[in-house]
């Protein structure tokens, strides 16, 4: 940021068209802008530095929230869903040694059975955890696949399922129908386990992301975002607008495609970040 | 929609006749929050305003009946402008093969476009081979070899090599021209800032010397794209722009943004995840998709 040395319309002006390059969109970053001044005005802040502190407080509180993973079930279930290309197979990869590296015993349901390899990809990522992956042939009922791995999850004892399901576009009604099947069997397969729903965003998603939230909540309650691809230059601000309007906190971040490479959300250093 | 906010805007003073100034401030602002929200960015934006202002205070919007739909009009057609004209076609090179080279980041869709451009050719009676350069991502080459099987290409790749530039020189000097005609070269998703993997591509240019570079850039994409597009474009000097996943219900600004920054033509619309699902791309339909 530029120094400024006091605060003003340009620092005001400054800080929403960061928030706009961050993906937040222009309504939600004149509301956050507007709260800014009513919080300088009201805790009179005079350093523009100050102001900016304030700014991450807004932004870090608007996305405070228990972050943390449900898996009181035994198995507990993870299901990760989301449009095609943002990161679920890799997302899972990565998870899986994350669990693997608390103890706990993981199982894989490839449940995309439509993208080309999307099978082989994720076997190579269940090779690298050493983890058993339950899968079907290309083509196959989604659907069949999950009923398959939750009776496996039961049998060997596992403590997590997780399903990696085909990206979907939210608009395509046909596509959304076929994971509530998915959803369905889950919850009536392993009706005593915890259900996290994880939905997985590219974070250079513009503001077509709500929809993407809004459509897929409707079709599986959603428990939490996984907010992937936060190494390059895209801010993932988007989180702040679907936080606001439909209470879904983020859990996850993605930092890069190695294995290592997915971090649990600090609301505080995503502010921070988002800023710079 | 933007019309009908730029209609309310307008009707407030029928009664009093002329349009002011402060009412073209007052549409110029609709107009603003219309393309931020269609994920348009916003240094562009700000140039795009300006070249819409000077127009919008001439004297046919000023005098107008129906000034709303006068300024719709010249955002219409300026979005237009802006994001068509030139050739659009895809380069044959004058000595086969013709080579296409694609780019992108992660996930963007550029193995399933390789597919889709490879179909199309064959429309036209090129024969098209596939070559596996993304050695990094899991089953990547799975990938591209089961796409090669879907729409009847070619496929090249050499199992336990991890050199992309090497795999791409072998793959064009070694391609049999009584069978075909076209290569394209499917690279690993990477991002703009990752220098390495940047210099890579530029390696396999120098190597392959492509007839076309087309990066490929999700239709969702947001602010975003213009960084995206202005790093590909300033170190690889790309020929044009493949808009992915079209097929969404994203307004899709970043297409003017990556036209804006690049100057380069969007060759193609993809809109599904099946071979044939590769369209021309229309730039008045583009804008009318942008003002929503
Ligand atoms: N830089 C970066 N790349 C990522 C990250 N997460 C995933 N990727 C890459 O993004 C691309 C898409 O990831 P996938 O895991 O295949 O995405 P997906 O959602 O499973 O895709 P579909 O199943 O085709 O819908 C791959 O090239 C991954 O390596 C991340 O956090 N950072
Ligand atoms: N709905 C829809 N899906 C698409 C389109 N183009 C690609 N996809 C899907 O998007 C996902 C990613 O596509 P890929 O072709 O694997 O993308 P990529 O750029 O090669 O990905 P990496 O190699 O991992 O960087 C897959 O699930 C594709 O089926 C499109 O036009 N519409
Ligand atoms: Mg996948
Ligand atoms: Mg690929």
């Amino acid at each position: 940021f530029v120094a400024f040395n006091n605060i003003g319309e340009d620092l005001y002006e400054e800080l929403e068209e960061a928030l706009i390059f961050a993906d937040l969109g222009a309504e939600t970053a004149i509301a956050l802008t507007n709260e800014l001044r009513e919080n300088v005005k009201t805790k009179r802040i005079s350093e523009p530095e100050e102001a900016k502190k304030e700014l991450y407080n807004i932004i870090s509180e608007a996305l405070s929230g228990d972050c943390s993973l449900n898996l009181s079930g035994k198995p507990a279930v993870i299901m990760v869903i989301g449009v095609n290309g943002v990161g679920k197979t890799t997302s899972i990869g990565k998870m899986t040694a994350l669990l693997q590296s608390k103890g706990k015993k993981v199982i894989l349901a490839a449940a995309d059975t439509f993208r080309a390899a999307a099978i082989d990809q994720l076997a190579i990522w269940a090779d690298r955890n050493n983890v058993t992956m339950i899968r079907h042939e290309e083509g196959s009922d989604p659907a069949a696949v999950v009923f398959d791995a939750c009776a496996a999850a039961k049998s060997r004892n596992a403590d997590v399922l997780i399903c990696d399901t085909a990206g979907r576009l939210h608009n395509k009604k046909n596509l959304m129908q076929e994971l509530e099947k998915i959803y369905r069997v889950i919850k009536r397969e392993l009706p005593e386990s915890s259900l996290e729903v994880l939905l997985a965003l590219d974070a250079t998603t513009g503001q077509n992301a709500v929809n993407q939230a809004e459509m897929f909540k409707e079709t599986a309650d959603i428990t939490g975002i996984v907010l992937t691809k936060l190494d390059g230059t895209a801010k993932g601000g988007i989180v702040i607008n679907i936080k606001k309007k439909l209470n879904i906190p983020v859990k996850f971040i993605g930092v890069g495609e190695g294995i290592e490479d997915l971090q649990e959300f600090d609301p505080e250093a995503f502010a921070k970040a988002l800023l710079e | 929609s933007l019309g009908e906010k730029l209609q309310q805007t307008f009707k407030k003073l029928k009664g009093h006749g002329k349009v002011s100034e402060k009412d073209i401030k007052e549409a110029m602002r609709e107009i603003k929050m219309a393309l931020l929200e269609a994920d348009v960015n916003f240094k562009v934006v700000k140039s795009f305003e300006n070249a819409v202002k000077e127009k919008a205070l001439g004297s046919e919007v000023m005098e107008s009946l129906t000034p709303g739909q006068q300024i719709i009009k010249i955002v219409r057609d300026e979005l237009t402008a802006l994001m068509g004209g030139e050739n659009s076609k895809l380069t044959v090179s004058p000595k086969p093969p013709t080579v296409i080279m694609m780019v992108g980041l992660q996930g963007a869709g550029k193995t399933t476009t390789t597919g889709k451009l490879a179909t199309y050719l064959k429309k036209q009676g090129k024969k098209p081979l596939l070559v596996a350069c993304d050695v990094y991502r899991p089953a990547a080459v799975k990938q591209l070899e089961v796409v090669a099987g879907q729409c009847g290409a070619g496929f090249f790749s050499k199992p336990g090599s991890n050199k992309p530039v090497e795999i791409a020189k072998e793959a064009v000097k070694k391609c049999d021209l009584s069978i075909y005609d076209t290569v394209i070269i499917d690279t690993a998703g990477r991002l703009h800032i990752d220098e390495e993997l940047m210099g890579e591509l530029v390696a396999i240019k120098e190597a392959v010397e492509p007839d076309e570079i087309l990066l490929v850039v999700d239709a969702m994409t947001g602010q975003d794209a213009v960084n995206v597009a202005e790093s590909f474009n300033n170190q690889l000097d790309i020929t044009g722009v493949v808009l992915a996943k079209m097929d969404s219900d994203t307004r899709g600004g970043a297409a003017l943004s990556v036209r804006a920054v690049t100057g380069k033509p969007i060759k193609f619309a993809a809109s599904g995840e099946k071979m044939d699902d590769l369209e021309q791309f229309y730039p008045d339909r583009m804008a009318s998709r942008i003002l929503g």
